[in-house]
């Protein structure tokens, strides 16, 4: 038995939203935990993995480890119908090849349930080392958003480049190139307008801009986006959501010949 | 020229 009530509903409205087009078939784990995720991209070139934890649920009732194959597209159709102040529960008996979507308006006068086939899925999980990145990236997520769209109207790829200077966003393409470089600033009266940078060692990466764009889906559920990079490893784009979890992307960086 | 790496050549199956 599976029974998870989460308060904010938009928070998992927003979740779907931010994963659906990047992956499109993943197994949801819930454990005493908390309800997560990891799945890749079809060409495994990116990783998503998501945390919601047990303590952010107003119940939560997981008797024993369960995953849950489920279509995201599919499961993004029946939380597109949850409304944006609705109480959603998730739920399933055991050995059942159904989930249902429990949605409760917030002074209870309209109740309505949503099942949804579950599906098979061989997935493999992949252990994600603890690693010392050389540079730390915090920034408004909004901010983000906006260099990778721009960017992208001018070239396929990004080098993030990370030195004391600051952070360098840049691209290059038929029409010309663009760079845009974002400077420490915490000056700013609100902590979550504001860019810091932890630097241990200057790094620069390339990465494909398409994953960036994708990433940024995720924006409305966190005001701040952390950057982490390290050569020679996935760059990290995480958005932490308030008082239940996180949503990271893991991006395969592009590698000279 | 760039090639595209792909996740699991950094992160193993567990």
């Amino acid at each position: 038995m599976l029974e998870l009530r989460l308060v904010q509903g938009n928070l998992l409205k927003k979740v779907l939203e931010a994963v659906k087009d990047l992956v499109t078939d993943a197994n949801f784990d819930c454990s005493s935990t908390g309800f997560s995720l990891q799945a890749m991209d079809s060409s495994h070139v990116a990783l998503v993995a998501l945390l919601l934890r047990s303590e952010g649920f107003e119940h939560y009732r997981c008797d024993r480890n369960v995953s849950m194959g489920m279509n995201l597209n599919n499961m993004a159709k029946m939380l597109k119908c949850a409304g944006n102040d609705d109480i959603v529960t998730i739920k399933a008996d055991d050995g059942s090849d159904t989930v249902t979507f429990m949605f409760e308006s917030p002074n209870q006068d309209k109740i309505a349930d949503f099942e949804m086939k579950l599906m098979d899925i061989d997935s493999e999980h992949l252990g994600i080392p603890e690693a010392e990145y050389h540079a730390i990236v915090r920034m408004p997520s909004s901010e983000f958003a906006r260099i990778c769209k721009d960017l992208s109207s001018i070239g396929d790829t990004v080098v993030i480049s990370v030195t004391k200077e600051g952070v360098k966003f840049s691209t290059r393409g038929d029409i010309g190139n663009a760079n845009v470089v974002c400077r420490q600033n915490t000056t700013v009266d609100k902590p979550e307008e504001s860019t810091t940078i932890e630097m241990h060692e200057p790094v620069s990466l390339t990465f494909a801009l398409r994953y960036m764009n994708s990433f940024t889906k995720a924006t409305p559920l966190s005001s701040t986006v952390t950057i982490s990079l390290s050569s020679e490893l996935p760059v990290v784009v995480e958005y932490k959501i308030a008082e239940m979890g996180y949503i990271r992307f893991y991006l395969a960086p592009k590698i000279e010949d | 020229g760039c090639n595209q790496s792909t996740i699991t050549e950094f992160f193993g199956k567990i």
